[in-house]
């Protein structure tokens, strides 16, 4: 059955979309198998690596109680073992229609169950919004492991305590006794700024070995690639940005025993 | 009666808060009396002003019935004619609980009519969660003009026509007939970076001089400040963080008649 990693925090613009994406292809070339999936209303990923968000081809059907998510996998024309179920605006309408279902919690769970059992991936990784609603909190309950995209900047580790917070309520509520904190991946890492040293510091004298050593540079080439529907490697395959997220997907590889 | 102006965007981490506390500072340095309201239950605004997140000190209860606005506010110390409403944790489950009231876009315009009318304040300045939820909702039912915050990215500019469409929604569905596009600030403006210059061509072709003449510039002392629970005016004056700001409160004065 394949390993479930949710990148999931309710603070903006900490790298969630571009680490996804962009792990998830340094995944498919060192031979895992993996599905990406968009649940973010605004779909980044999706345009992210030049996917359509075309009507209907994302989860909000299947949560709906309305077809398979399975028959919303589709390849990644860009890279072998790599496949995505896309997102779509109607998305941001699921957190209304998710509250007043009964289960409401483990909706995408029981969603992605045949996904998970189907025996065609070895990883799913879930792209979150940056909020704590229904979407993340399905996907914190659907997950084996959350993975924290973590900013280096100030204000992105003052909410670090609180998706930790959820992540126990979960766990003890037996919504999903199964969820650990993957680890914690430092973004947005600039060398020649203080404040990158000191946040970087303190997270790893807190957090210790949770800290993912692989961290992700502050990169021009990372912010561009999307605007060409491309992952890094497509785009710039020998940048830093590129190394870095394929030494993080060696992370994962190793930590998770992946593939 | 003071002007409400909304800092939305359901893009994470495009200087909404960073705004919102730099031109609530800036504007109370030009005698414009302003209220900021920190509707994010992150709490970035709160903290990056050197408040505390007092429990119950936030619109939470108001909100659910309990209390008044008016009750909540509070100085800010280190300028005058400058105000505060906090936020809490708590304020993550106000979501919940306005989806079930009667009039659940408009009780955020209910609780500030008070403040509004009260004659204390030349400005109210509401900083938004990253999402298009209740929150959200609420202050642009709330609101006379809709400042987004766009940075100088590709992917920030995907979101940008979901935004515009529902303000649109609001304002035709009769939610909130006055409320206006104020303008788009282009924040984290890079002078070095093509992706920077490429994506301000482009907002400036589509929206021409809705688009304010005040550019933020990406700034390391603009994010240093709030670790120091200073505005950019009490860590460096002088910097082109602050100036920026102080310039973009002299558009809005100018724009809006505030004072
Ligand atoms: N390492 C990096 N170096 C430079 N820019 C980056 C890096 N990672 C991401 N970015 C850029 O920063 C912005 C925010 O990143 P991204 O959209 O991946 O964050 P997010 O957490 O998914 O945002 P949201 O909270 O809106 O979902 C994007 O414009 C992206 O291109
Ligand atoms: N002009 C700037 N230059 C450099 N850094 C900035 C600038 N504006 C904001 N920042 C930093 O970028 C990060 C995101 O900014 P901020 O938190 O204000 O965005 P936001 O839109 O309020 O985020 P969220 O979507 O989580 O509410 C913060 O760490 C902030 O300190
Ligand atoms: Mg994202
Ligand atoms: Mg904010």
């Amino acid at each position: 059955s394949a390993t479930v990693f949710t990148i999931a925090n309710q603070k903006g613009g900490v790298g969630k979309t571009t680490t996804a994406i962009n792990v998830s292809f340094a995944l498919a070339e060192k031979k895992v198998r993996t599905l990406l999936i968009d649940l973010d209303p605004q779909a980044n990923a999706t345009s992210g690596l030049g996917l359509e968000k075309t009507e209907g081809g994302s989860l909000y059907g299947p949560l709906c109680g309305e077809g398979t998510a399975l028959e919303k996998v589709q390849p990644v024309g860009a890279q072998n073992g790599l496949f995505m179920i896309t997102s779509e605006v109607d998305m941001a309408a699921i957190e209304i229609e998710l509250v007043q279902q009964e289960n409401y919690l483990g909706q995408l769970r029981e969603v992605l169950a045949p996904v998970r059992e189907s025996g065609e991936f070895d990883a799913i990784i879930l792209d979150c919004p940056p909020a704590l609603g229904m979407l993340s909190m399905n996907s914190l309950a659907a997950a084996d492991y959350l993975l924290i995209a973590l900013q280096c900047e100030y204000l992105a580790m003052e909410g670090l305590g609180q998706i930790l917070k959820v992540l126990e309520k979960l766990r003890s509520a037996g919504v999903n006794g199964k969820l650990q904190l993957g680890g914690i991946l430092m973004t947005m890492f600039d060398p020649r700024n203080n404040l990158s040293h000191q946040v970087v510091g303190e997270v790893r004298n807190h957090f210790d070995d949770m800290v993912f050593r692989s961290m992700i540079p502050r990169s021009i080439r990372l912010s561009e690639a999307p605007s060409f529907g491309q992952s890094i490697f497509e785009y710039d395959s020998t940048s830093k940005g590129a190394n870095a997220y394929r030494y993080l997907a060696e992370e994962l590889i190793e930590r998770f025993s992946l593939g």
